[in-house]
Formats: structure tokens, sequence, C-alpha cells
């Protein structure tokens, strides 16, 4: 573990956090893609089968329970408990179009042809897509509440930390997992225009962001 | 690709 991974680690959980009690405690999901949060939710599903067949730490086993826990209950938050609220004319996003590819990659580029491996494969490369039915939407509807786009900074700055973390091991460990890298940055750099108008914007002490 | 997954990262 290096600051980095943990930095990353927290703030994809802040990210997490702040979007379920964005949604829990304003009793709406006005503004957010329940695409995404399938999709995430999806994410996690297919990278944490092996939270059972395998300890890796108490740290591990916990944090991937509670980002599957969250990721759900968002997910049911958004499509049950306040769908009156979920706007679906502007969640249009065709994820068909991510899973499709993602799939196919999956299948293609793999470190081994083991359902376990390609699931794993399938999560990370799917991860680097999931975001953009919830950017899509924003740029439909032209603004985006600040407390959501606190969720999408802290969930852009997660997988740049990520990015640090591999620079890192590579350095000390020669540790290099090059489909999470190159799916990591291809993640990260969705969110740079996003994280431009973040900075210009909101950290300026708008209430809203409204796209130009 | 021979396999560098440490599985030890979320």
């Amino acid at each position: 573990m290096n600051v980095f991974r943990l930095l990353g680690d927290v703030s994809h959980l802040v990210a997490i956090i702040i979007l379920f009690l964005k949604i829990f405690r304003s009793k709406s999901c006005a503004g957010i893609s329940g695409k995404s949060q399938v999709l995430f939710a999806l994410v996690f599903t297919t990278r944490y089968l092996d939270l059972f067949t395998s300890f890796i730490s108490i740290y591990n086993t916990v944090m991937k329970v509670v980002f599957l826990v969250l990721s759900y209950a968002t997910v049911y938050l958004i499509y049950l408990r306040f769908r009156s609220s979920y706007d679906s004319e502007s969640d249009t996003f065709r994820v068909e179009f991510l899973l499709v590819p993602v799939a196919g990659l999956s299948f293609l580029e793999n470190y081994d042809f083991t359902p376990i491996e390609i699931l794993w494969t399938f999560s990370i490369y799917l991860e680097s897509v999931a975001i953009l039915p919830q950017l899509f939407m924003i740029t439909k509807t032209g603004e985006a509440e600040s407390i959501t786009t606190h969720y999408l900074f802290f969930l852009g700055l997660y997988r740049a930390l990520y990015l640090a973390n591999w620079v890192w091991r590579y350095h000390t460990e020669g540790f290099f997992d090059q489909i999470a890298v190159v799916s990591g940055v291809v993640q990260t750099i969705f969110y740079c225009d996003f994280f431009y108008l973040y900075v210009t914007k909101v950290l300026k002490g708008n209430s809203k962001l409204t796209l130009p | 690709m021979d396999n560098p997954r440490k599985k030890d990262e979320l």
C-alpha cells in the first residue's frame, strides 16, 4: 500500500458517499445518470468476485463490501425509492455502445482466458467509460448541481491518484499492470474537460456548474 | 500477456 493508492481509495469512497448522501438527504436524484450508476455497480460486481475466494486484507475486504453495498444502494434509490425524480429523458446515453465493445475487448485483451480474469478485465475496461452517460447527461442539460460536481471531482481524482500509485509501484516494485494503466489513463482523460470546468467555475463559488 | 496482477488493488 502506498499513499497514492490510499488517497485514491479514500477519494473513491468520498465520491460514492457524497453521491449516496446527496440523493438520500435531498430525496432526489435529479441530474444524476442512473445508467452510470448501474454501470458502476456492474464494475464492482464483476471485479470483486474474488471477495469470498481470496482474502487479501481486512481493509481490502471491507472496502470491497462498502463499494458494493453503496453502489447497489444508490441504484436502488435512483430506480426505486426516488424514481419519480429520475430524469430519464436526459439520461439517454446508449450503454449498449459501451457494453458490447468493452465485453468484446475483454475477450481479446486479457491476462488469462479464465472467467474470473475476463470478468476482471471487463470491469477495468467498463470502469474507464462508465462515467460517460453522466458526463453526456450534464452536457445535455447544460448544468449540474455543485454537489454533483464534487462527486465527479473525487471520482476523477481517485483514478488519477491510482496512476500516481502505478508510477510509484513501477519504480519501487517493478509492478506494471498494463491493462489497468492504459484503462486508467483513458478514464482520467475523460475527466480533463470536467476538471477544467470544475476549477474555473465551481471553485470560484458558483452555486451550480452551467456549461457555456 | 503474462499476468502481473497482484490482485491487491481495489
